[in-house]
């Protein structure tokens, strides 16, 4: 562990616990696209299916527990208990378009042609553009309430502190993973316009909204 | 090999 992967970590929960205030505060899942979430419901069971294979530490297996609790908790606060406030319409991305491609990849480049590699090798490319259906809506709506902005703003963070994890860990440890370190580019880089807006609209108190 | 390698980041 180190302070990158740490922070990184931290970020990641912080925007889960964002995302779930703003939905119990305000009783709505108004801006939010399910169909994200439900991308990162299937990246952590496809990831986290050695939960309770592998033990590495108690914070590796109570932050799992947390991450797959709270998406799955997310999923029913959208489509059930606060399904009168959910946007549909707005939340029309076709995401058959990400996972065949996605599925796709995992099968020709892994690290090994095995099971549960495939569907690591999934998990890792999945997330990297899981983000895509919130941003399409987001696009769509022409604007984001700000607690969304906090929330992708924690989200994009994440990944880009795991780069910097990567990169020490490089040349710490020698450790090198190609696949989740070039996916963690992709992802990162999806948020760069998000980034851009929320540094110089949100940091000075304005709403995020795009020429719709 | 990498694959070999735990997965022990989250």
């Amino acid at each position: 562990m180190n302070i990158f992967r740490l922070c990184g970590d931290m970020s990641h929960l912080a925007a889960i616990i964002i995302l779930l205030l703003k939905m119990w505060k305000t009783r709505s899942v108004a801006g939010i696209s399910g169909k994200s979430q439900i991308l990162f419901a299937t990246v952590f069971t496809a990831r986290y299916l050695d939960l309770f294979t592998s033990f590495i530490s108690i914070y590796n297996t109570c932050m799992k527990v947390f991450f797959i609790g709270t998406v799955y908790f997310t999923i029913y606060l959208i489509y059930m208990k606060f399904k009168a406030t959910y946007d549909s319409n707005h939340d029309s991305f076709r995401v058959e378009f990400l996972i065949v491609p996605v599925g796709g990849l995992a099968f020709l480049v892994n690290h090994e042609f095995a099971p549960l590699e495939i569907i690591w090798t999934f998990s890792i490319y999945l997330e990297s553009v899981a983000i895509l259906p919130q941003l399409f809506m987001i696009s769509k709506t022409g604007e984001a309430e700000t607690i969304t902005s906090h929330y992708l703003f924690a989200l994009g963070s994440y990944r880009a502190l795991y780069l910097c994890n990567w990169i020490y860990r490089y040349y710490a440890e020698g450790f090198f993973d190609l696949i989740a370190v070039v996916a963690g580019v992709v992802q990162t880089i999806l948020y760069c316009d998000f980034f851009y807006l929320y540094i110089t609209k949100v940091m000075k108190g304005k709403k995020i909204s795009l020429p719709a | 090999e990498n694959a070999t390698l735990v997965k022990d980041e989250l």
